[in-house]
């Protein structure tokens, strides 16, 4: 079939998607009238098992790849998608243990991104760090943002640590900080804003990149005491399958604090949802 | 018998290092969920009673934990059902609700009376594959909750008789394989 206008659209957002590719490929806030080129993909990075330089394994304590350079899980999603008043959904299928929705709510300012990953392979041997990275055009300096703590945003700098001068020699590992609920880059004028559903780690490793790491699966112990590998079995022994939402926010510098505070508060406090069968009782507005 | 201790108890042995990070062994990792889970199913009780205080009235109230999935053995198989939804926030908010169905029409009415947009999209190949056998769901009910102050609102559903096989209408589902 020739290749549709991949684009689904709201009242505030206009979502892109390279036909040739499957992946995300622009996101564009309709109100303040930005554009920008966003390539999103799933990768993952080689657990490290030691090498001559440090016999350091990565585990439940470590995060050490064993490269800078992450591998795709694919270079390529086999797409479809679903175009309804209330919410238009571009589902993304990578491989057999990676898939992705991207959705517009109408009226919603954001775009949600529900990725569900596993039961990571491992029967080549090889443990496994899955990231969902962001590249993008923005001129970033070396610069990101995180939210440890989940208390004040606190600026991070590429192999920089304000204390001390860092001699780096884990450009991945090292550049590596704690994201309770956000993690965002920009430049003098566009902010693009990840809020997460759950602590993860991510990074900048690139200039105008961003990436989260959403689930891993390892075959060495760190031997920093756990004393076992990373290796949750989940159903039926295949290992754990991990779902969760990235919501995406693209606005300006100055006025994206007033959409991420609100929407990432939302998200912490999210409404309680119960059932009763039958019609229920009235509402009392009391 | 409500207790929300259970809860209290299970959230102060998960504040060690091991429960936040991850780095405890699986034996261990496996009791916190264990202990968090029965905290929850303890604090169901009392979640219940404070909503049945403050709407006035008894109801049988279920919980879906597995809403993620598109699981909910109520939704799926109840002709009629009532959807409470109660914000913990001092300001008002929106929130998109997807519950798992079977039919494929459906009336959500407001507490005010009014009809609520609504669709109904099928759950998708890759939900299927995670819930494996734990849900039966075909559908997925979309619609746009809203919720006062730390407050609650209501949506009444009710399945409606459809007579085409399965949303032919309403969806524009285009398959593509790219390259």
């Amino acid at each position: 079939a020739a290749p549709l206008s991949w684009t689904i659209q709201n009242e505030h957002l206009r979502v892109v998607f390279d036909p040739s590719t499957g992946l995300l490929k622009t996101i564009e806030n309709l109100d303040k009238n930005i554009s920008l080129p966003v390539s999103q993909n799933f990768f993952w990075y080689n657990a490290s098992t030691g090498n001559q330089e440090n016999n350091q394994a990565s585990g439940a304590y470590i995060f050490r790849p064993n490269g800078s350079e992450p591998f795709h899980v694919s270079q390529r999603a086999r797409l479809y998608h679903v175009k309804n008043q209330v919410v238009q959904e571009v589902y993304q299928n990578f491989s057999a243990w990676c898939s992705q929705v991207v959705r517009l709510y109408a009226g919603e300012p954001y775009v949600e991104l529900e990725w569900t990953v596993g039961p990571i392979p491992i029967q080549d041997g090889l443990g496994k760090e899955v990231i969902s990275r962001f590249e993008t055009n923005l001129q970033t300096d070396g610069l990101f943002y995180t939210d440890s703590n989940g208390r004040e945003i606190l600026e991070r700098r590429r192999d920089y640590r304000a204390t001390w001068n860092l001699s780096q020699t884990e450009p991945v590992a090292g550049n590596y900080y704690p994201v309770n609920s956000r993690i965002y880059i920009k430049d003098k004028k566009v902010q693009l804003t990840v809020l997460t559903d759950r602590s993860q780690g991510g990074s900048s490793i690139l200039d105008g990149s961003l990436e989260l790491m959403v689930h891993r699966r390892l075959l060495h112990d760190d031997a920093r005491g756990v004393g076992e590998p990373l290796l949750e079995p989940g159903d039926y022994h295949h290992g754990l399958v991990v779902r969760g939402r990235h919501l995406i926010l693209l606005d300006t510098a100055e006025s994206s604090a007033d959409q991420h505070r609100l929407r990432a508060q939302q998200e912490f406090m999210a409404p309680q949802v119960v059932f009763a069968p039958g019609g229920g009782p009235p509402y009392q507005p009391g | 018998n409500a207790n929300s201790s259970v809860l209290r108890q299970a959230m102060g042995v998960a504040q060690h290092h091991d429960a936040v990070s991850g780095t405890a062994k699986q034996h261990v990792t496996n009791d916190y969920a264990k202990q968090l889970s029965s905290g929850w199913d303890a604090c169901q009780t009392v979640v219940s009673n404070a909503l049945a205080s403050i709407m006035g009235t008894k109801e049988n109230f279920i919980y879906c934990p597995y809403l993620n999935i598109s699981v909910c053995l109520l939704t799926e198989a109840a002709e009629t059902f009532m959807v409470i939804v109660y914000n913990p926030l001092a300001r008002p908010v929106d929130w998109n609700m997807r519950l798992p169905v079977n039919g494929s029409h459906y009336s959500v009415v407001d507490p005010n009376g009014q009809a609520v947009l609504n669709e109904v999209i099928p759950v998708s190949s890759f939900t299927q594959a995670v819930r494996r056998d734990r849900g039966y769901a075909a559908n997925e009910l979309v619609f746009r909750a809203s919720a006062p102050p730390l407050g609650y609102r209501t949506y009444s559903v009710s399945r409606r008789p459809g007579k085409k096989p399965a949303l032919a209408r309403e969806l524009k589902r285009l398959l593509y394989r790219p390259g």
